[in-house]
């Protein structure tokens, strides 16, 4: 199912992209 | 600070003008300030947009916080 892969795929992006804004919020200097 | 807060916060880094929602080109000016590439960014804001009518609004964002934070697959 190409949908499912493209969803995997976003799934990560997300987890980067919310990741990052963890990182800004706590590993600001 | 509550999961809500946290939203909050995440949602107004975004929101830099204080519109109450979040738009494609809000979300392009993260770019530079976040490791994402512009086409990351376009893909996250698609993803989280879950209706897809180019607002991101608080209840979108914090849909897709909260999946990321709870709904995680462990492999």
């Amino acid at each position: 199912d190409p949908n499912m892969k493209g969803a995997a795929a976003n799934e990560g992006v997300l987890a980067n992209f919310f990741n990052s804004l963890l990182s800004k919020k706590t590993g600001s200097p | 600070s509550t999961l809500m807060e946290k939203t909050q916060e995440f949602f107004q880094l975004c929101d830099i003008q204080q519109k109450g929602f979040i738009t494609r080109r809000d979300m392009q000016r993260l770019h530079g300030e976040l490791p994402l590439s512009a086409d990351e960014l376009e893909n996250v804001f698609d993803t989280l947009d879950a209706d897809g009518n180019g607002y991101l609004t608080l209840d979108e964002f914090s849909s897709g916080f909260s999946e990321f934070m709870f709904g995680q697959r462990v492999s």
